[in-house]
Formats: C-alpha cells, structure tokens, sequence
C-alpha cells in the first residue's frame, strides 16, 4: 500500500509539473502531501502558480485556470497509469480560445502516449474541429435522444438547430 | 482492455435501443441543450457499477428508467451494455477466456438491478472489480462530469488523494 | 411582511411562467412556497417541464437547461423589483448557440423593459456581438489587470490572444 | 439610483488605479483566462458591504489586497469607489442632499476596512441600508459570479426563498 501510493505520487507528480507548464506555456507547479507523515492518511495538495503571478491558494485561480489545472492533475494521473476511457463533459467550456487550442494540443499528446478512447463532450466549434470523429444526439421527437454519426460541416448546423 | 460499444435502451432520454461505437483517440459528442450527451457519461457509469443516484443526478435509482415524454409511454426496465475486446487477456480469470466480454447492468421498477457478464449472472462487486482491474470504474477520475471539472479543485486535499489511490 | 412577500411570489411566478417559456421556446414552468404554511417560513420550489418532456426533478435538467431555468427566475425577481446593476459571469458558458440568441433576446427585452445596467462577462463571440459596448481586460504586464475599451473588431483580435 | 463608475486600485490584480464606466444598455467585459474579469464584480460586492471572504474566493478579508507579482511589490491597502447619480435624490435622508453619491470602501494590511459615503466616515450597516434601498447589494440575486448559475436550482427551498425576498 504504502510503497505504491508514494511511487504513484511521485510519478503523478512529475507529469503533473510538465503538463501545468504545457498547458500554461510557463509557470510553476507541484503536488504535495500533507497533514500526515502516512501517505496512506495524508491529504494531496496542489500548489500552482500561473506565469507571471506569485503563489497563491488555489481558489483565487480564475474559472479557465482552475479548469486547466484540474485538467493537468487529471491527465497526470492518467500517463501513470492510463485508463481505457476517458470522459470529459463540457470541461472545455470555460477557457478563452487560445487555452481551448493548449487543451487540444494536449488531448492530441495523450492520444499519442497511450490508448485511452476519448469521448469529449462540447459545444465550443475549435474544439469540435480537432475531434478524429463526431457524434451528434439530437431530439428529433421531443424528449426522445438519438444518436447520429455527423461530419464536420453536418456539426455545425446541428449546433445552430435547437 | 478496450472499450468497443456503448448499448442502451430505456435509459433517461435514450428510450430507443441505441449504440455508440467507442473508437482510438478523440471522438466528439455534440448536440443542442437537453438532448441527452451528459446522460450518455451517466450509462457508462451505471453499466460500470454506480451505486449512488445521486452521482446521477436523480432522488433514486429508479430515475434512470424512461419517465416518458408527452407522447410516450414510460418505460418499466432500462438496459445498458458495454462491449470491451478481450483480445489481451487481462480480464479476471472466470471472464478471461473469450476475446470479447459484454457487461450488463438491467433495472426493473420495483425489482432492482441485476448484473451480467458475457451471459452470466453476477455480483455488482463482481463488475466493480472487473473495471477496478482495467485502471477504471464508475468513480474513475478520467470521467470528468459537467460542471465537475472545478471541482477537484475545490475538493479537500483528503478528498484529492482517492485520485492517487486510481494512480496507485 | 407576509402580505408584501406574497404578493412579491404572485409578481415573480407570472413573470418566471412567461420567462421561461420565452426562453424555452414552449414548455411550462411555475413556482410553489412548499414545506410551511407561513410565506415567511417556506421554501421556494421550482416546478419546471421542457417542451415535450414530462415534469421532472430540477437535478434531472441538463447544465444548459439548468442555467436558462435559473435566468428566468433571476429576470423574473427583476422585473418585480428592478435593480440598479446586473452582472451576469459567464452564464451563457453551458448553452448552444440557439440557446444563446434567445439569451440575448431576453437581455435587449430586460434592457427595454428597466433601467436596469447589465455587465455581462462572456467568451462567447455571438454574446458579444450582441452587446452595445465592450470592455477588454487584459494583462500586458503578467499578473497585472488593465481595462481598455475596444470595439468590436478588435474584440475578437483579443479573444484570440492569450 | 443609477450606477454611473466603478474606480478601483490595488484591488486583487488591479494593482494600478483603474475606471469602469458603467452606462446604460449591455456593456460585455471580455479578456483571456486568469485577466481580471470576475475580479471586477468581486470589486462591486465587496464595496457594496461584503463581509465574507470566502465569497470573494479568499480565506481572508486581506486577500483582495494587491499580493503583488513576480515584478512587482504587493500593497498595503485597496480602494474600491462606486459612483452613484443620486439626481432623482432617493438616497436614505442623510446623503440625499447631493447628485452624486460616492461610496468608499478601503482596507489597510492589519487594520481592518473602513467606508465613506461622500468624504464622510459611515459604517458598514449604512453602506449596506444604501444599497439594499435601492434594490441591489452584496448578496443580489441579480450578482451572479461565474459558476453560481446553476448553484440557484442546486439550492435548497429555503435558501431560494431570499430571493423572493429582495423582490418584495
Ligand atoms: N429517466 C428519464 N426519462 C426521460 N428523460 C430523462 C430522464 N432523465 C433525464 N431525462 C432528460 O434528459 C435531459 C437531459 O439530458 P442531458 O443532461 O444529457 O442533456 P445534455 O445534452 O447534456 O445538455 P447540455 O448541453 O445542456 O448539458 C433532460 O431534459 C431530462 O428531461
Ligand atoms: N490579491 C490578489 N493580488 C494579485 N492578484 C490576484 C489577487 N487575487 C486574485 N488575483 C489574480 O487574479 C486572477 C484571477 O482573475 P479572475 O478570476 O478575475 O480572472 P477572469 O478574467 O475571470 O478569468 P476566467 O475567464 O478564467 O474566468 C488570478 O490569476 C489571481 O492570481
Ligand atoms: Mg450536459
Ligand atoms: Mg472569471
């Protein structure tokens, strides 16, 4: 148990840095454990620092920085040990355009490092266009979902259509 | 292990049998408001072993079940099924020796929910251990619910180390 | 205040009904003081159906449902008693783009209707080509905010950089 | 009561003295992850009377001090100004005698926040009476910070019933 979890951290840990300075294009960050010297009882701290701006706690991060470091976290944890699947809904929905392109670049890494199968739920035109494939659901009869295979120009008058 | 099909039938909007195929690298799911994408990240944790409607947004486990619409009737059952290829052999020994494993989930109002894997009756702890094995499950930190994405954020460093625990 | 409080709950329920089926497009919606007799001590609920779709548990609504829900209530509370100021932080991040024309619409409607002031903070370039003036803020100096006033060329030229 | 200028200086990431003209109609405040926008509407809570810091993202009142960046000192103190046009004088009696009404708020490292209205020293309750007056302040229903839309249908009964409350 112990053993795991300190090498679990450490391999998170490093991945973690290198992601938040890709995802931040510069910066600082780190994980750390504390309340108890037992990693087995301890608490995971995050200690992030966007470029330019001094250290602080986490909750002052604006809403896109907060979500692009969760997403670093998240992919961290992931390159140590890949999941089969990964689901995000909509976590693309608070970043400005530029960290939408960051947060694309990154998803096209992770495709190449491992073998997880993304599905990423969004509603943000950038992001869909970097997508390998598209699925669209639709309530063509109100209420009732279906799911329709779409290409990319089909997409786009799909999200105009309410 | 990999993820080759999402079925489901009877589960919240999806009341028409239903299949997604799940392929290698990014595969986008869009549509208007209300459709029904975040109920799709919710079949694929229940079939996974959720225990807990609330993680699926509903006051009980029965909400998953096609309430009806206007114009059609509710439904009594839901049925959700995953297809992953076994072509590896990596799954636990009783499931190991076919190339392709189907789990089930089925619920029935009033009866509860029922497992199977390819075929056979199982536990729920039974599936959890199966997608434990395979570095994933219902609360595996890689499905990342709306809204949700902050709140790793927010979560108490306590809390935080589970996803170590995923890493481990 | 029990008689002035109820006839605020009469005010904002009418308001909330047309609200949300304006922002609907159809579907019906209302509000209930549950759990006590005495208007001072119950609770607001919240009774809404999506066009076509049966009456359902708010929790079981969609994000984008949820927010557009949440925008008819605030309007409705509004147009009872007009504020002096309203900022709206990214609400319109969880909708589709249909969604948020009909957000808009409500928004010159609000703005026809009281004196309210609106500052809305968005990422959304159909929601800011719908605004009557814009403010940038940015940080040209790392870690330090500057506010600037651009028009609406220049705006997407400022979405763009990070 | 119209809200006519917001000025602010060290306050969390405006560090330099900086004006927000706001007027009548929509005004959009856009800008890139991480610039200062929800800053802005932290601003206009605090100096309407906030007294939590926790809804200003902080752990302490002092944490909407300028804390400084890897080029430049944190501050001593921050000052948020509103700017009020009082023409149609329905301002509580004792400001009601001019066209504007200016509102300050500052606070100093170790020295806690103090308020003016028109160059004169108040306390908090009279900051807050102002606003709640005039349909608006701190905890309006019609401040919604980002994030918080949906927490109104997460809410429970009891807690939305305050809204109903500043409608009446
Ligand atoms: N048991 C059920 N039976 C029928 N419909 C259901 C059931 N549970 C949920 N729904 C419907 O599913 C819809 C929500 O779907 P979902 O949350 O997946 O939408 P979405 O596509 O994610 O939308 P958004 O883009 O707004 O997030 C709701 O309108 C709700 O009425
Ligand atoms: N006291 C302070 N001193 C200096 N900077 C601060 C202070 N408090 C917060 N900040 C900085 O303000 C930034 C956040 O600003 P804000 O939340 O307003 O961004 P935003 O424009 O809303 O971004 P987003 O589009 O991601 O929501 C953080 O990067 C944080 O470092
Ligand atoms: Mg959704
Ligand atoms: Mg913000």
């Amino acid at each position: 148990g112990r053993v795991r979890l300190l090498a679990a951290f450490e391999a998170v840990n490093t991945h973690f840095r290198e992601l938040f300075t890709t995802l931040f294009n510069g910066g600082a960050a780190h994980l750390e454990l504390i309340e108890s010297d037992d990693p087995l009882e301890a608490g995971l701290e995050i200690m992030a620092q966007p470029p330019g701006k001094k250290l602080q706690s986490l909750t002052l991060l604006s809403g896109g920085e907060q979500a692009l470091t969760a997403v670093a976290l998240i992919f961290g944890v992931f390159l140590t040990n890949p999941a089969p699947i990964c689901v995000l809904d909509e976590v693309d929905a608070p970043l400005d355009d530029a960290n939408v392109e960051r947060f694309c670049d990154l998803l096209d890494r992770m495709t190449e490092l491992t073998d997880t199968r993304f599905l990423i739920v969004t509603h943000n035109a950038v992001t869909m266009s970097r997508m390998h494939r598209l699925f669209g659901v639709t309530m063509a009869e109100q209420g009732v979902s279906q799911l329709v295979s779409v290409d990319l120009e089909r997409a786009s008058l799909l999200l105009a259509a309410a | 292990m990999r993820f080759q099909r999402l079925r489901l039938a009877g589960f919240k909007s999806f009341v028409d049998a239903t299949e997604l195929r799940i392929e290698d690298g990014l595969t986008g799911v869009v549509g208007p408001n209300g459709c029904g994408k975040s109920n799709l990240l919710e079949a694929i944790r229940w079939v996974m072993g959720e225990s807990s409607p609330k993680s699926l947004r509903g006051g009980g486990m029965e909400d998953v079940i096609f309430a009806g619409t206007q114009s059609r009737p509710s439904r009594d059952f839901s049925d959700v099924t995953l297809l992953l290829d076994n072509e590896g052999r990596r799954a636990p020994a009783q499931f190991n020796d076919s190339d392709q494993i189907e789990v089930t989930r089925r619920i029935e109002r009033g009866l509860g929910s029922a497992y199977r894997i390819n075929g056979k009756d199982v536990r729920q702890k039974d599936v959890q251990l199966l997608f434990a094995d395979a570095a994933t499950g219902a609360h595996s930190p890689a499905l990342v619910s709306q809204g949700r994405i902050g709140a790793i954020i927010a979560a108490k460093p306590q809390e935080r180390r589970a996803m170590l625990e995923e890493a481990a």
